[in-house]
């Protein structure tokens, strides 16, 4: 799944909030007033593992390989982002300049199995 | 939250600080600054509001090509500190914070002043922009001419005038501090006359600049 849910503890992805005034920052942010630090949590049992949260032709190809090398449950795979997009923040900085750039990867939108 | 006593809402109270104390290191380390801004000064919101219209207006379009790209496109919006230099010119100063390795290349820069021409102007007046060289250059030193503008009896209000490829050599050196110097030619009044510098039309630069982040291809790798 996406998202993490109560009944499920494999590979999802937990939400997680934070606004700039909670952390007393939006006084030199001036643009978003937050933003979703999301991460990746969950189990990634064997018969999982390569499963990147949407497609899944690398899972077949992953399972295969496990199938085929008997591989016991030596090797780890782990719950990693899959997917992550930019956040565009304007601040000011310590000139009282007001700087506008975009931060790549900042925002995990998708989780799934190494 | 194994050290906290046994409640539920101390585990959450746990994991939220856990979260904002990753959040703001995570902003810190992608903006490469050491620690939070202190603001030297607080810049009145109508001259933000007004520098933002002017950012959007002027909004550098992502190309397709920007995300295979290394480098990082940054806005900048900095106002001047008025700076008195002779009688008939006006110094501008705008203070930089730079990260040593960064290599910047500026794609456009513009200075905006709010201008106030006599409508009965009737002889030629001319305002010339200078880039002064550093400390104490101002009075008529080594200056370099980055704009020339003949002004108009409907010249009133705010102008822009592009400065874009001589800044560049100021960005690619180390100086923090740009000093513009303001000179008015002909008999239409002094410079201090013409351009309103005081704190609510405070001239302003607007840059747009890509930023090739030092290593950078190092973390790709």
């Amino acid at each position: 799944s996406l998202r993490c849910s109560q009944n499920s503890n494999l590979c999802c992805r937990k939400d997680y909030y934070v606004d700039f005034r909670d952390i007393g920052w939006n006084d030199w942010i001036i643009k978003p007033e937050g933003y979703q630090i999301n991460y990746c949590v969950g189990q990634c049992p064997l018969h999982v593992a390569g499963s990147p949260g949407m497609a899944s032709s690398f899972h077949t190809a992953v399972f295969n390989l496990v199938k085929a090398n008997n591989i016991q449950a030596s090797g780890h795979s782990c719950c990693v982002p899959t997917r992550r997009r930019p956040l565009s923040v304007l601040y000011f900085d310590r000139n009282s300049n007001i700087v506008k750039t975009d931060i790549p990867d900042m925002i995990v939108d998708a989780c799934g199995c190494s | 939250a194994a050290a906290e006593p046994r409640c539920p809402s101390c585990a959450a109270g746990a994991e939220r600080r856990l979260l904002e104390e990753a959040a703001k290191r995570q902003l810190l380390e992608k903006l490469r600054l050491r620690e939070r801004p202190r603001l030297a000064h607080a810049v009145p919101r109508a001259a933000v509001a007004r520098a933002l219209r002017r950012l959007q207006a002027g909004g550098a379009r992502r190309g397709p090509d920007d995300d295979e790209e290394e480098e990082r496109g940054y806005e900048i919006i900095s106002f001047a500190e008025p700076e008195p230099t002779s009688p008939s010119g006006l110094g501008l100063r705008f203070q930089f914070s730079r990260t040593q390795d960064q290599d910047v290349h500026i794609l456009q820069a513009q200075l905006w002043l709010y201008l106030r021409v006599p409508r009965d102007l009737v002889a030629s007046l001319t305002l010339r922009i200078f880039l002064a060289g550093g400390e104490g250059d101002l009075v008529g030193g080594n200056r370099t001419l980055l704009s020339e503008r003949r002004l108009s009896a409907k010249g009133s209000g705010w102008r822009a005038f592009t400065l874009t490829p001589a800044l560049q050599s100021f960005f690619g050196g180390e100086r923090r501090t740009l000093r513009l110097e303001l000179e008015s030619r002909g008999n239409g009044g002094d410079i201090i006359a013409i351009v309103n510098a005081s704190r609510s039309h405070q001239p302003f630069l607007v840059a747009k600049a890509k930023v090739r982040e030092p290593g950078h291809h190092v973390a790709k790798r």
